[in-house]
């Protein structure tokens, strides 16, 4: 179902839930719980956008009732450590490219991913302010060596 | 039609509350 434009700001947290159905439906399963949560806040109230949030809410009861047995969806601690070792996992990941000078679409999008993720984490509660510290940098990082690679600049 | 239209719609929103509400609880 196509999203509608009230929703645009959660897009890029459900498609991270796509990509991860397969590797990580944990990581999946919490996108769309966050992505079902800032969705309510943007617009419950047009029509198009309660259809979609219903539909999505439909989606996140049949993950819950796959996943139930997993103690990363059913108990909220252990859930809330994946999905934070999963984040700074990424970030490490860019980090490390970014320090060797490797500049490549892959490393932007890592670091756009952790963003994400450490905005997903807010589902368990405040972040830390190392967490939104690490979220501001990284996507920081991604915007400017995207567009340094599109400038045909070489990122700092 | 307006009120009609207006409390199928809180209504729905209430019901989307409660849902999410309960798949929190039972994490």
């Amino acid at each position: 179902m196509a999203l509608p434009a009230q929703l645009r700001a959660i897009q890029h947290h459900l498609r991270t839930a796509a990509e991860h159905e397969k590797r990580d439906p944990v990581v999946a399963y919490y996108c769309r719980l966050y992505a079902m949560q800032a969705g309510m806040k943007l617009d419950s109230k047009t029509p198009e956008c309660r259809k979609f949030l219903v539909k999505l809410m439909d989606q996140l009861e049949t993950m819950k009732k796959e996943l139930g047995d997993n103690d990363s969806i059913g108990q909220e601690v252990v859930g809330n450590a994946h999905i934070e070792n999963y984040a700074l996992k990424m970030f490490l990941y860019a980090d490390n490219e970014d320090r060797q000078g490797r500049f490549h679409k892959n490393m932007i999008k890592s670091f756009y991913s952790a963003s994400l993720l450490l905005d997903v984490l807010s589902v368990f509660g405040e972040l830390s302010e190392e967490n939104i510290q690490h979220r501001k940098y990284a996507r920081w990082k991604a915007t400017y060596i995207h567009n340094c690679l599109k400038n045909g600049e070489t990122p700092e | 039609t307006g009120s009609v239209g207006t409390s199928v719609a809180s209504a729905e929103q209430d019901e989307l509350s409660q849902r999410l509400a309960k798949l929190r609880d039972q994490m």
